[in-house]
């Protein structure tokens, strides 16, 4: 399963703020 | 517009005034829920029904074991330098008093470093404790210990001065703790004003005299439940954002506010969520704490239960802190953490809640947060809160119908957001 845990980031913070923004 | 949506479901769209409602139809049906009372398990079943009825998931309870402590009737008469009858609240674990009740003279003191200059005066005495208001944090050890510091050095029992940001002659009871090899005093808090004008009094070199009665008594530990349901996450359902409040209250006024109201605007965070048909990749998982108020119980035991999953649990969530206008969010956690909860924060601009603050934090979550998963606590007017927690006072009339709308509209987005995102909250 595609689980991502703390030792697994991947995504950049703008990229993170950007995924965020999308649920204003 | 998932945003969006929750708000305006919670502000201005058909759940207005929800979670008020449920609140106010529970607490007026059973009252306040003293851990280890039979008010506090119809409310936990009631409550397992109201989830079920609600079509959460995974709705279920588990068993703890809890304190069992019952006030009896109290009272306690100034009788020198006037006849005077104090409204009293016994604190949590206290024991009682012979039935003849305590009389003695009293010795008031400031702090705990004047009762241990002064600990000559208080052999045989009732030591008053006149504790400034510092704030919670720091005014609470009074009621915690004060019973403890005052046997140690002879007294017979003790008052302290209710921990309230604001009186209006109604004390407010509590928890307190005995030490092993101390002995166990009666002890009870008393209002602001007794407490000051008894200052008062001694400073003038009066003599008081109080007789003080309690038929406080602690029986056999008991059983009590935590209260879980779930709206089961989409792609990683066994990560985990944990909403919560606690059910268990002081056996004074209704409970409504500490902490009826963070436990049903956790709930109404869930309710909103499915009403919107949404339904986040992670699981949102709602607990309904037992005896928070005895220290945390119920959470303890969730946390030694569950703390081997605690690689999955992404965020926990506690409000106890009261539903007022909501003012941000107390947060704890990494730099990074903290950066992407600002960002689900700016979500909330229309409403105007958009604050990040610092030490988040709850009884019920401190463990988790303490072995480092980032957690929030819902943030208000903490004066107004304190004023009326663990008082007579603690009823739906201190509570406000729109401003839990607004709690609940924070709390469902924050932790739908979260608990959606693709990724968990870094450590």
């Amino acid at each position: 399963r595609a689980v991502c845990k703390d030792v697994c980031h991947l995504k950049t913070f703008e990229q993170i703020k950007e995924e965020i923004a999308g649920y204003q | 517009d998932v945003a969006k949506a929750i708000v305006d479901l919670a502000v201005c769209g058909k759940a207005q005034n929800r979670s008020y409602e449920r609140l106010a139809l529970l607490v007026d049906t059973v009252g306040p829920r003293l851990t280890g009372s039979p008010n506090l398990e119809k409310a936990i079943q009631i409550m397992y029904q109201n989830l079920m009825d609600d079509g959460l998931k995974n709705v279920h309870l588990e068993p703890v074991k809890v304190p069992h402590w019952e006030r009896g009737q109290e009272s306690a008469v100034m009788l020198e330098p006037r006849n005077h009858s104090m409204a009293i609240l016994g604190l949590g674990s206290s024991v009682g008093t012979p039935p003849e009740g305590i009389t003695a003279e009293v010795l008031v003191v400031s702090s705990f470093d004047e009762l241990h200059r002064r600990a000559s005066e208080a052999r045989g005495k009732i030591v008053v404790y006149n504790q400034p208001y510092k704030g919670y944090g720091e005014s609470v050890q009074y009621r915690v210990q004060g019973a403890v510091e005052a046997a140690k050095v002879g007294a017979v029992a003790s008052l302290i001065k209710s921990v309230a940001s604001f009186s209006i002659y109604s004390p407010h009871t509590g928890i307190q703790y005995y030490q092993d090899g101390v002995p166990q005093i009666p002890t009870a808090c008393i209002t602001v004003e007794d407490a000051e004008m008894m200052a008062r009094m001694a400073s003038r070199g009066t003599k008081i005299v109080i007789q003080l009665k309690m038929e406080a008594k602690n029986y056999p530990d008991t059983e009590s439940f935590n209260t879980v349901a779930e709206i089961t996450g989409s792609k990683y359902p066994e990560q985990v954002v944990l909403v919560s409040g606690h059910l268990d209250s002081w056996d004074v006024g209704q409970g409504a506010l500490d902490d009826g109201s963070g436990a049903f605007v956790s709930w109404e965070a869930l309710s909103l969520i499915k009403d919107l048909g949404l339904r986040p990749k992670r699981t949102l998982r709602l607990v309904l704490w037992t005896a928070e108020e005895q220290g945390g119980i119920g959470s303890l035991q969730y946390y030694q239960q569950h703390k081997v999953n605690i690689s999955n649990f992404s965020l926990v969530m506690e409000s106890d802190l009261g539903n007022f206008m909501p003012t941000g969010l107390a947060f704890t956690g990494s730099d990074k953490a903290r950066a992407i909860m600002k960002e689900v924060m700016n979500l909330l601009q229309p409403i105007n809640t958009t604050q990040v603050f610092g030490d988040g934090e709850g009884v019920d979550i401190n463990y988790w947060i303490q072995a480092g998963v980032p957690g929030a606590s819902l943030l208000d007017d903490l004066k107004r809160y304190f004023s009326f927690h663990h008082s007579q006072g603690d009823t739906m009339t201190a509570l406000d119908p729109m401003q839990m709308n607004y709690s609940a509209a924070v709390w469902a987005v924050v932790s739908y957001v979260i608990a959606d995102l693709d990724e968990m909250l870094p450590r």
